[in-house]
């Protein structure tokens, strides 16, 4: 009896099937079988072993530390929502206002979107619905002024978290990443002590430009987290495997819905098991 | 890119004549790979691909090209057939107002798209409406009133009652105003969602859409498949509005739903300005998901 245990083709193109139908892409996908494969060879697997070896394997590449976002109660937190158009933005600063707020922390929120219309009065209802107060601008005005006035006022309250809700904006407009940057820089400079956190919300249907916009968002104003939102749809949000792949980004936090209670935080393994499910 | 890798995989078979099973297999793998990469549907590929195939082998290699360049031209011409030479303009009912109905997942672009569809028919001198059906997204109607009054035309809501008598009474409003087309911007909604696609349906039912057009966002991935086909079994849309192609997405998407739901992809939407709207080109979208 040969100790060579050659693992089901077919398992494994199901396998490979289910993750490319996640959105894991080929590049990971191939990654992710090439490792299976190893993993059965040098350890025999049984039939019975394979999945679990995988989700064990999959967790172990999601799994991070700093995967929560943790308020430091000694100076001021600043939360800086970026990403491209429509993934969630402003829905999910008004989730993690609320959040803050239910536990006691004080809060507040800037309205750094003052392009698109609406978007002010649309986070004013968030601010409303969370119970925080709303830093505003007239729209049209330079979102980096609002910044500035909401990190004067948080410091001035001595506010445990500045919420930022920032415009949507494509990663491939140069304009557009310089305005973020900008922001970026005014935090830096009128709140350097802040602890920062710089989360990319993502949509759960985005396919592999998932990848090119965690890279350039990084590059750019150096992201700390995911958000990764709409979860409660079909999509599986697959594309996050590349992302921490190649840029050792945790998911902080997943959107579940349009509500202000429909924010969780990361759990690999729920993901996982999502996945396959 | 996929065009150098052809490049390569050929180079060991020209001279040999004919495209073959065999000398095609490498090939048709680097083709898989490119589209997979491009977020095309994973049964989408698979039956692109051996569609693709059957075209490819037994013919000639051309000598004036290389076969690696006759091989993408095969590829990209099917992809264009695939996608294209549809009916990719908006019907107009015969009784007056036309309704175009947007639908679709949050945050895919529709309100957006329904003023910028609104700007298009005033330019060709008709005199729109803009209806606003979305009662749930906060400020959802401000914005599509903040839209309207850029580009000066009226958007008629009445708050957040019911959107089934919402655009009921759109229906008399745009008679006694002398309106010919109504666009209807609904809200954003999962296609799981029972109760909101049965909305849906009902506003169909109550207002006779000539156009049920789907509004979706050019970087969604493999979901694009199992969305289309449900909004397209609850609707029976009639084309779909493909959003954010002035992103840098490869945008598979598009040729998977026209694949699964045969329904013609009608415009392309290229930016946040109202102006950045223009009728689909299929030619555009395969060089892009060809990379
Ligand atoms: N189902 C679902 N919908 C969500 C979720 N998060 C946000 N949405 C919806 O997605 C749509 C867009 O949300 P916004 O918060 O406006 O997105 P945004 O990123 O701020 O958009 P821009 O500022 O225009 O770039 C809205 O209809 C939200 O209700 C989620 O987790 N699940
Ligand atoms: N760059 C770019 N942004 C777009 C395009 N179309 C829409 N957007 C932006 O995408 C975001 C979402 O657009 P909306 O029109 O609010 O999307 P929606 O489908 O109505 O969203 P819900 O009503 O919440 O479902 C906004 O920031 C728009 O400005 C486009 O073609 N290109
Ligand atoms: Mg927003
Ligand atoms: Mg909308």
């Amino acid at each position: 009896m040969h100790g060579k245990t050659k693992i089901d083709e077919d398992l494994l193109e199901e396998i490979e099937e289910i993750l490319l139908e996640s959105d894991v892409g080929i590049q990971m996908t191939d990654k992710i079988v090439g490792k299976l494969r190893e993993l059965a060879k040098e350890n025999r697997f049984l039939p019975e072993e394979v999945m679990p070896s995988l989700f064990d394997y999959l967790k172990s590449e999601l799994s991070m530390e700093e995967e929560r976002i943790i308020v430091d109660e000694d100076r001021l937190n600043i939360i800086l929502m970026v990403g491209v158009n429509g993934t969630g933005k402003t829905t999910t600063t008004g989730k993690i206002a609320a959040k803050l707020s239910i536990s006691d922390y004080s809060v507040i929120l800037a309205a750094a979107d003052t392009f698109r219309a609406a978007a002010i009065e649309q986070l004013e209802v968030w601010s409303q619905r969370a119970n925080v107060p709303l830093i505003k601008h007239q729209e049209n005005s330079d979102s980096a002024a609002v910044v500035y006035d909401a990190i004067k006022a948080a410091n001035a309250r001595k506010t445990n978290v500045l919420l930022i809700d920032t415009a949507g904006r494509l990663h491939n407009k140069a304009h557009l990443m310089d305005e973020l940057k900008k922001i970026r820089r005014i935090i830096d400079s009128e709140a350097p002590n802040a602890k920062l956190e710089v989360l990319l919300v993502l949509d759960a249907t985005t396919g592999q430009n998932g990848l090119s916009q965690a890279m350039v968002f990084k590059e750019a104003v150096n992201l700390t987290g995911i958000v990764l939102t709409k979860l409660d749809g079909t999509a599986k949000g697959g594309v996050i495997f590349a992302i921490k792949n190649s840029l050792n980004l945790p998911i902080k936090l997943v959107g579940v819905g349009e509500g202000l209670e429909d924010l969780r935080d990361f759990q690999p393994q729920i993901f996982i098991d999502a996945l396959f499910s | 890119n996929l065009s150098d890798k052809l490049q390569d995989v050929f180079k060991k078979i020209s001279g040999k004549g004919k495209i073959s099973e065999e000398n095609i297999t490498e090939a048709i793998r680097e083709v898989r790979r490119a589209l997979l990469e491009a977020d095309v549907n994973l049964k989408v590929v698979k039956d692109f691909i051996n569609n693709v195939k059957e075209q490819a082998i037994g013919q000639e290699v051309i000598k004036s090209i290389s076969p690696g360049q006759q091989f993408i031209k095969i590829i990209s011409d099917a992809m264009i057939e695939l996608m294209g030479g549809e009916n990719q303009t908006l019907a107009t009912s015969e009784k007056s107002p036309t309704v175009y109905m947007m639908v679709g997942l949050q945050g895919s672009g529709k309100t957006t798209t329904s003023a910028k569809l609104a700007l298009n028919l005033r330019k060709q001198g008709k005199r729109p409406m803009l209806v606003a059906a979305d009662i749930y997204r906060p400020a959802a109607i401000k914005q599509l009133e903040v839209l309207g009054k850029q580009i000066n035309i009226p958007v008629f809501s009445l708050g957040q009652i019911s959107p089934v008598e919402i655009v009921t009474k759109s229906l008399v409003f745009a008679k006694e105003n002398g309106h010919d087309y109504i666009i209807l911007d609904t809200a954003g909604r999962l296609h799981i969602d029972v109760e909101l696609m049965d909305e849906l349906v009902k506003i169909k039912q109550v207002v006779n859409p000539t156009e049920i057009l789907l509004v979706v966002d050019s970087m969604i991935g493999q979901d694009a498949v199992k969305m289309s086909e449900s909004f397209n079994e609850y609707l029976n849309i009639t084309g779909v509005i493909a959003t954010k192609l002035d992103g840098d997405t490869r945008g598979g998407a598009a040729l998977s739903i026209k694949a699964v739901t045969g329904k013609p992809i009608k415009f392309m939407a290229m930016g946040e300005k109202l102006d950045a709207l223009e009728p689909f080109h299929p030619e555009r979208i395969a060089s892009r998901i060809l990379g």
